[in-house]
């Protein structure tokens, strides 16, 4: 004789952290001249995230890629150019400068924004909490089975645990 | 431009079996 349920507790909070994806795309018809342009706007776009207060350890390259252009127009597709795209993540641990930060490096030469996103530094607190209301959540719904069917709750049996 | 942080949501489950007397 048993009863199983599910439980469930939500916890809802202001992030505390933000990240931004963004780099620079650079197309030019030699790949030397195309990788040394990334290269320079791409060192005063990180130079901006520093200037904006975001520390080294905060910055991580996403992506460098480099891809031919070809002009599929013509028979032989012959190349016309490349296309060099370098892209970092930064975390951004002052959410009210998340804007500026952005503006900042935009400014500085980016022109490929993919993403902002944010998360919680020390999500552990809203864990133990959210954990407390789903199996609070789950005992009064089992309490409540027990109860309609005329019989009371013995001990737990097995307890697992989901989290998103 | 402006950023919106919103919110940010925990959600935690469990499946509790308990034994019924």
């Amino acid at each position: 004789r048993s009863v199983t349920v599910n439980g469930e507790g939500r916890v809802s909070l202001p992030p505390d952290t933000a990240y931004i994806a963004l780099g620079v795309d650079i197309r030019d018809p030699d790949l030397g001249v195309a990788q040394r342009t990334a290269a320079e706007q791409m060192d005063a776009v990180l130079a901006a995230l520093r200037a904006a207060g975001v520390a080294e350890k905060d910055i991580q390259t996403g992506a460098y890629s480099i891809y031919v252009e070809r002009d599929y127009n013509q028979p032989n597709q012959p190349i016309i150019g490349y296309h060099v795209s370098h892209s970092v993540t930064a975390k951004i641990r002052d959410l009210n400068a998340t804007g500026s930060t952005l503006a900042a490096a935009i400014d500085a030469g980016a022109n490929n924004v993919s993403g902002v996103w944010f998360g919680l530094e020390n999500p552990g607190d809203a864990i133990a909490q959210a954990r407390e209301l789903a199996v609070a959540d789950a005992r009064a719904k089992a309490e409540d089975l027990a109860r309609l069917s005329d019989s009371t709750l013995g001990p737990v049996l097995t307890i697992s645990e989901g989290y998103s | 431009p402006t950023i919106n942080p919103g919110s940010a949501e925990v959600v935690l489950t469990v499946t509790v079996k308990y034994t019924l007397n």
